[in-house]
């Protein structure tokens, strides 16, 4: 871990001679790789050690009674609050039912995690209702209505193969069944495909969701700053929800996401039942990236 | 990396984020840009971008060999794992056509018995590509599924049998020891079987691949990868650090949704994209 690598470096020091400004350095690089080694961006690792280095020469590492644990303390800190402080809720919609688009890469977990939303909400007395809109992947709709079915939870199937079409028509449908929260699912697609992204642009335009949750899988690599900023750049997205955090990756896709974006991680996904979701916590996921 | 540049500190240093930021991870890029600021001091002659593609091609393994492949006539049965998402289930679709394309005669087995419509998504793509599919209900055992599809591919006189598997994280023992089964009961029906397991990697996974290629080694004997999803911006570098250290070679490269977008791996063209 982090904390074995730095009392390694630093231990040597305790109580005999001073740490100098070069032993910083070596942690430095140590947190360097171990970030790297996490998937945080290179990029944002770079701004990240920088802002780390002058907090550690300039707070107290050089004079604290037990530097490795103040480094670490100084670390840990500094990755919680880029992570986001708090857990931010649900953007309520003021007047009238709340929808909430899920968009993202190919496989990132869309429609597990709409499903498991609509659950989610369900059990809070809330009355959800469920939109097919990803008319591409075969039976993504079956899907859907498969994830349905388990839960008591409508589900609004495609219209003439028209994602935008069936945005619209189910927003309708929902309101007239007196649903409050929309989810729509929509098609993974690359953010670099220009006209996948535009069916994106034109159907936020129209149903104007309070919510649209990036959801990203959490072992993705560099890769993550390039998809996250286009689909904030083109839909100004307003939550993210990691997924696959059962796995065993060490997550640093959440500080890249969180850096680039500054959109909130609101919500991660911890397994394949329709139960395993829940509230983002940045502690837990600054001490799982330092591994 | 212009061709006309000579290797200094500066470009050292570009292309070690080139290379990092293709998901090679710290540890081999280390070993990259350490092998070459060595050989710069002692050739100058080989332009830049051929001496960077040499040492990527170290890690590669230009010549990858050929898959196992059963003796003439008798059914080959290649068996398909990874994480949740990765691109599986479309992989098949695509070998599966591929495999018709070619002539062969070819059989599905629909074992991911537990995801959502996980059955009814091969079926589609069973028929497109002009397959036969064995399949049983959900939640029915998947081994049980890949036995009888054996059984039928022999039967039927097929000549490739593909194996779907539902997604599962590598972590996760049960469902690691559930593969482990499936490769004991094919190995029964068929000895031999599975000729290939194929490990399926999304192309935007990061270090995490390195666990899961280790894992799913040890529980179901990976002897070959498939990176999918090189249509975007990632690179997929992580197939050469999982070369490097487990020697496993990369079969295929999945490039888009559509039922083609296969490509048989190509070294040269895979190790260019890493640092152009
Ligand atoms: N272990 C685990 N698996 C997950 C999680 N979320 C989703 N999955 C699985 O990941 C795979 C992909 O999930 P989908 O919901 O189909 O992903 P998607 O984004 O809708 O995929 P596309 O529509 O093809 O872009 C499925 O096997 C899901 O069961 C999670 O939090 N943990
Ligand atoms: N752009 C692109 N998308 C791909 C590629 N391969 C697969 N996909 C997409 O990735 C998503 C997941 O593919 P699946 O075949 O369902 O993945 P899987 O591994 O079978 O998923 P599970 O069975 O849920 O674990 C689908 O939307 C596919 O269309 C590829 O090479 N390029
Ligand atoms: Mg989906
Ligand atoms: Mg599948």
């Amino acid at each position: 871990s982090i904390q074995d690598r730095f009392d390694g470096i630093l231990r040597g020091l305790k109580g005999t001679a001073k740490i100098s400004e070069s032993n910083i350095e070596e942690a430095v690089s140590q947190i360097r790789r171990a970030l790297l080694e996490a998937d945080v961006n290179i990029k944002v690792v770079r701004t990240f050690i920088n802002d780390v280095r002058e907090e550690a020469k300039g707070e107290g590492v050089l004079k604290a009674v037990s530097p490795g644990q103040q480094f670490t303390k100084i670390l840990s800190d500094k990755l919680q609050e880029l992570l986001g402080g708090q857990a931010e809720p649900i953007r309520w919609n003021r007047e009238g039912p709340t929808v909430i688009m899920m968009v993202g890469l190919q496989g990132s977990g869309k429609t597990t995690s709409a499903g498991k939303l609509a659950g989610m909400l369900k059990k809070k007395g809330r009355k959800p209702f469920l939109i097919a809109a990803d008319v591409y992947r075969p039976a993504a709709v079956d899907q859907l209505v498969v994830l349905g079915e388990q839960l008591g939870v409508p589900v609004f199937r495609p219209i003439d193969d028209d994602p935008f079409k069936t945005a619209v028509e189910g927003l309708a449908e929902a309101k007239r069944q007196g649903a409050d929260t929309i989810l729509l699912d929509t098609a993974g697609r690359l953010h670099i495909d220009e006209g996948m992204m535009a069916e994106l642009e034109a159907i936020r335009g129209e149903i104007q969701p309070s919510e649209i949750l990036f959801v990203a899988d959490a072992m993705i690599g560099q890769d993550a700053v390039n998809a996250a900023s286009e689909f904030d750049r083109r839909l100004a997205f307003t939550g993210v929800v990691l997924t696959k955090l059962d796995g065993d990756t060490r997550g640093g896709s959440a500080l890249s996401i969180r850096s680039v974006t500054g959109k909130p991680i609101k919500f991660v996904g911890l397994g394949e039942k329709l139960d395993a979701i829940e509230q983002f916590h940045p502690d837990r996921m600054a001490q799982r990236i330092l591994g | 990396a212009g061709v006309g540049r000579r290797l200094d500190a500066e470009l050292l240093e570009e292309l070690e984020e080139a290379l990092l930021v293709s998901d090679l991870g710290p540890d081999l890029c280390d070993t990259v840009i350490h092998a070459l600021r060595e050989r710069a001091k002692l050739d100058s002659g080989t332009g830049l971008a051929k001496m960077i593609e040499e040492e990527l091609l170290k890690a590669m393994g230009e010549r990858q060999q050929d898959a196992p492949r059963p003796p003439a006539g008798e059914l080959r049965v290649i068996l398909v794992v990874g994480v949740n998402g990765a691109g599986k289930t479309t992989t098949i679709g695509k070998l599966a056509h591929r495999l018709r394309e070619e002539g062969g005669q070819v059989m599905i087995a629909a074992a991911d018995t537990f995801r959502a419509a996980a059955i009814e998504q091969l079926e589609r793509w069973a028929e497109r590509a002009g397959a036969q599919l064995v399949k049983s209900k959900p939640g029915a055992d998947p081994a049980a599924v890949a036995y009888d599809a054996l059984g039928a591919a022999k039967a039927r006189g097929c000549d490739t049998l593909l194996v779907d598997t539902a997604g599962r994280l590598q972590n996760k023992k049960n469902l690691m020891q559930e593969l482990e089964k499936m490769g004991r009961v094919l190995g029964r029906a068929l000895p031999g079987a599975p000729h290939e397991v194929l490990l399926v990697l999304d192309g935007t996974t990061g270090q995490n691949a390195l666990s899961q290629a280790r894992l799913f080694s040890e529980a179901s004997g990976v002897n070959g990868l498939v990176v999918t999803k090189l249509d975007g911006t990632a690179r997929g570098g992580i197939a050469l650090a999982i070369h490097r250290e487990l020697g496993l070679p990369l079969r295929w490269v999945g490039t888009g949704e559509g039922i083609d977008d296969l490509q048989p791996f190509d070294a040269g063209l895979y190790t260019r994209a890493l640092f152009e």
